[in-house]
């Protein structure tokens, strides 16, 4: 399986 | 002129251990409602999220909202200058460059003052939209870091799948695989052994072990942990701070290639 970024669920402030 | 004081140093040693092990910086932002840090681990795979009130603090003073970027090996070596019951107080001047820690003892016969170097640390922060979870789970936190060790032993990965009559949270892996059931209980008396479960629809998700193993560091903090999940987006593990507020760790999903 394949680990996904946190980044890719909250927006950069 | 910021200061902020804990009558005794163990809840703040306890707080460094809960997010040494996931971060070697961490800037810590310090306003008049108290002091916040938000900072993803190096991989970018979870985030920390740790709220200490001012309210909480024996005394609490801050003129001006400054951000203290701290090595957090450094902080720990200090930390472990004071003994546990010692009261500590985080002193810094506006625009300083460094941080006091003033260890007391409670006799009043001791006190030690150290200062460490602040950084500056470009840290990005991440806007987190509320969510409405459809599962929440609330158990004992020592159970939840028996069965994130216990479970680590067979793979790199730990599915949790909650229903309505409990969660089950499995491994597998070289040796075998390995399924723990927790049920709902039904004995009330005890809040803090009491699990609880409140869903909306099941979800099954799965997650790395060593994340979920660096969370439970900070289990010492607080008898409870909550896991709240939805699909498709990171598990949030929830650990209450007495007094002070909470720690909060946002985990991304794995997800099938």
């Amino acid at each position: 399986m394949a680990q996904r970024s946190i980044t890719s669920f909250f927006i950069r402030v | 002129m910021f200061e902020a004081r804990l009558d005794s140093s163990v809840t703040l040693k306890k707080v460094l251990e809960a997010i040494k092990d996931l971060l070697n910086d961490a800037s810590f932002d310090c306003s008049d409602t108290g002091i916040q840090l938000q900072a993803m681990d190096n991989s970018h795979v979870s985030l920390v999220s740790l709220t200490l009130k001012s309210d909480g603090f024996d005394k609490y003073r801050c003129d001006r909202n400054i951000t203290m970027g701290m090595n957090l090996a450094s902080m720990v070596k200090i930390l472990k200058c004071a003994n546990n019951d010692d009261t500590v107080t985080i002193k810094a001047q506006d625009d300083a460059d460094t941080v006091t820690f003033m260890f007391e003892s409670k006799k009043q016969d001791k006190i030690s003052d150290y200062a460490m170097k602040l950084m500056n640390l470009d840290q990005e922060h991440l806007g987190i939209p509320d969510t409405d979870f459809s599962c929440v789970i609330r158990m004992p936190s020592i159970e939840f870091a028996r069965i994130c060790r216990d479970l680590a032993q067979f793979g790199e990965s730990i599915g949790i799948a909650c229903t309505k009559e409990g969660v089950k949270f499995s491994a597998s892996g070289d040796i075998g695989s390995a399924n723990v059931k927790i049920a709902q209980t039904s004995n009330f008396e005890k809040e803090e052994e009491s699990v609880t479960i409140e869903m909306q629809e099941p979800v099954a998700l799965t997650f790395a072990c060593q994340y979920l193993n660096s969370f439970t560091k900070a289990t010492p903090l607080s008898p409870q942990v909550q896991l709240s999940m939805s699909d498709n987006v990171p598990l949030v593990v929830e650990y209450t701070v007495p007094e002070l507020g909470h720690i909060r760790y946002y985990l991304a999903p794995k997800i099938e290639e």
